[in-house]
């Protein structure tokens, strides 16, 4: 797959707390 | 069924035998067979669980990279913030799992036979939108210089060219 670009990078935080709320960590 | 056409050799559908029939064929053929079932299923759950265990890191890192490709700050924040509710944070958890609920995964099996039906018109129309394109060229439409050419690339004789190129058109034709 292509590389994030910086802007893609940025939401990274923001998605990890969505996928978060759909596979808690630790499961 | 299945089982039984397999150790036979058949296929499922030229074995046209009644259900009692069935079980005696199946205690003939792999007396061990039921209780075999019973094992691998108990198993089953434990390996699922080893197999999760194993993809969840690269699900988890590889679905917060789609997500942050596919949506924008404002959509993801608005995600968020609905999956923060408790309606949202129950859609979340089970709309991963709500695929392999029996209805869904049965809608798509009762689309299957439409679906089978329409892979000829899918091929036709492939077949149709290429029709002008020169075929795959085989090693005797080649030029000389092109058979050289294909040789310093590859490091491959023409003997060999020849003889893949060969299997390769053949493949293409089954």
């Amino acid at each position: 797959a292509e590389p994030l670009t910086a802007e893609q990078e940025a939401r990274l935080p923001l998605a990890t707390s969505v996928i978060e709320k759909m596979i808690p960590p630790g499961t | 069924g299945s089982d039984v056409a397999r150790q036979l050799g058949v296929g499922r559908g030229d074995l046209d035998v009644s259900d009692a029939d069935l079980a005696v064929l199946a205690t003939i053929l792999d007396p061990a067979g039921e209780e075999r079932r019973k094992r691998e299923a108990a198993l089953l759950p434990q390996i699922m669980q080893t197999m999760m265990e194993v993809l969840e890191p690269t699900m988890r890192k590889a679905m917060i990279q789609a997500y942050a490709v596919h949506f924008d700050e404002a959509e993801l924040v608005d995600i968020d913030a609905f999956f923060s509710t408790p309606s949202g944070l129950a859609f979340a958890r089970k709309s991963f799992t709500m695929s392999s609920d029996p209805r869904i995964l049965g809608a798509s099996l009762e689309a299957m036979p439409q679906m089978m039906a329409s892979f000829g018109e899918i091929e036709r129309k492939m077949k149709a939108a290429t029709a002008d394109l020169p075929a795959p060229r085989s090693y005797g439409d080649l030029s000389m210089a092109e058979r050289k050419r294909i040789e310093t690339i590859t490091g491959f004789d023409q003997q060999q060219i020849a003889e893949a190129m060969a299997e390769a058109a053949f493949r293409r034709v089954l």
